[in-house]
């Protein structure tokens, strides 16, 4: 259980 | 011009013991239809959401958009100030005369909002946050992750540390059961997803502003953490799961 994504990468920018 | 009033500081204190955990200085972006904030943790994989609704407020008026930077260590140490039940005016303009006035430095922070879609959830269930508070703090006595598989059946609580495992099971209730004690689920296909228990912790700390929680979840997105409020509207956090190699 390693990598935990970052949250920017879900999610755009407006 | 913006003047915010609020007769019980409790609520406020309240949320900002729920989020400083998380975040240290955040952007309150007011406008007449409330005042917002989103804020990103360091490692930036927990996020949180907040909205706070003008008609939750005594008193609002907010003429002009604004965007006030506040260290939230500082924000509390103010309000600490505050009994629950007293009265605590926020204004980014000239004050009026008042029994007592607290200055409190603003900061500039550049933030970025992301743009979070609502709908679209595999699986939502419904819980008191109570007990949601209990088993997270529970299970991180035990483990480092939780794995929260939802099925039809219930909400199942799962994690392994050195001295073993934990297993919590929490059925859905009957429509008929109190708000209070009810678990209610919608799915549209079971989920399982493992998270750090230290942010769910955390998230919990909002548990005394909600009867109940709600947790949102699909695969390959953040989980939600929502408490609605009574009177302020709601403050949402999002974690990123683990990923299995």
């Amino acid at each position: 259980l390693k990598s935990q994504a970052r949250m920017v990468r879900f999610f755009r920018f407006s | 011009m913006l003047e915010l009033r609020l007769t019980r500081a409790g609520l406020l204190k309240k949320v900002l013991e729920s989020i400083r955990d998380l975040v240290t200085d955040a952007n309150f972006d007011c406008a007449a239809t409330g005042c917002s904030l989103q804020a990103m943790d360091s490692s930036r994989v927990a996020m949180l959401s907040l909205l706070l609704r003008p008609d939750g407020f005594e008193h609002y008026r907010c003429d002009r958009n604004i965007s006030m930077g506040m260290n939230l260590a500082n924000m509390a140490r103010m309000l600490r100030c505050a009994s629950d039940d007293d009265t605590v005016t926020i204004n980014a303009d000239d004050a009026q005369d008042k029994i007592s006035d607290y200055e409190m430095k603003l900061m500039h922070i550049t933030s970025e909002n992301l743009e979070i879609p609502e709908a679209g959830y595999e699986a939502i269930v419904k819980m008191p946050a109570s007990l949601f508070a209990r088993i997270c703090k529970d299970l991180g006595t035990i483990g480092d992750t939780v794995m929260i598989s939802v099925t039809k059946e219930g909400i199942q609580f799962f994690t392994r540390g050195d001295i073993r495992t934990a297993n919590i099971f929490c059925r859905k209730t009957t429509p008929v059961a109190k708000e209070k004690e009810a678990i209610s689920i919608e799915m549209e296909k079971p989920v399982s997803l493992t998270l750090a228990l230290r942010y769910l912790i955390s998230f919990t700390k909002a548990t005394p502003l909600a009867k109940q929680v709600t947790i949102s979840m699909s695969y390959g997105r953040p989980i939600v953490v929502e408490y609605k409020m009574e009177i302020m509207d709601h403050i949402r956090f999002y974690l990123v799961p683990k990923v299995e190699e």
